[in-house]
């Protein structure tokens, strides 16, 4: 049986582009996450930010938010099946996926911690 | 046929307890991981600590690594099946394990990005 993203697929953290880093950290602190989704007014996917990206700034001395925001975002889709969406991760090193419709808004995010728990419940 | 962690454990990034914070961030950025071991002269393990602690330093303004390091710290061995090391992140909502030996040496780094690329080949 091919589970698709459907099954694993959570409600993601967003933010606007003009906020603060320190912000944007405490958010993904407070919701316990690594990846917070940059979107527009109307949920529209601008970007991704995650706590490496923190990282980076407080090792590079970066104080923007825009100077971190990753803008070329990898995505996956609601029916895509988890084998494909792993691989995609894998492929790019990246432990995320936003979940986007057709106009690009997002539904969700899936995370490598996600489809681990499947290996967990498969066996 | 059960896989054991040997078959995906990867060596870990390390750091000692008096190293500063900038410096452990810029490891993750340089190795491109998001998880950094905290080891004693002997390699044996005395906490962790990852790019969500980092980002909590950020969110809470503190600046001494010794404020942001775990130390009760869930670990997995050599042996273990992957199917057990996968329910443990799940079970303790973290996304990597570091690999010991009988005498609290650190062998190695088990990640849930490691684990997910397995399901992107098992099926
Ligand atoms: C290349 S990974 C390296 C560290 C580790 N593998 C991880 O996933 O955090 C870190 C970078 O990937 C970016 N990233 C995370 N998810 C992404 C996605 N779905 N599409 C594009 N970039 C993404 C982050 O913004 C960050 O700059
Ligand atoms: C509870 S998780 C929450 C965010 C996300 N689930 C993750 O794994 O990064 C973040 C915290 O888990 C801790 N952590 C990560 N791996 C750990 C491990 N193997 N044992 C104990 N704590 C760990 C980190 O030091 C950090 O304080």
């Amino acid at each position: 049986e091919t589970i698709l993203v459907r099954s694993v697929v959570h409600p993601a953290i967003t933010c606007l582009e003009d906020e603060d880093v320190k912000e944007v950290a405490k958010r993904m602190i407070n919701h316990s996450v690594n990846h917070v989704v940059v979107v527009d007014q109307q949920c529209k996917l601008r970007g991704i930010v995650t706590s490496w990206d923190v990282t980076k700034a407080v090792a590079e001395g970066k104080t923007e938010l825009t100077e971190i925001i990753t803008r070329k975002v990898i995505t996956t889709r609601i029916d895509e099946p988890i084998e494909a969406a792993s691989r995609k991760m894998s492929q790019y090193q990246i432990s995320a996926l936003p979940v986007i419709d057709d106009e690009y808004r997002v539904l969700g995010i899936v995370t490598s911690e996600d489809i681990a728990k499947l290996l967990g419940r498969k066996q």
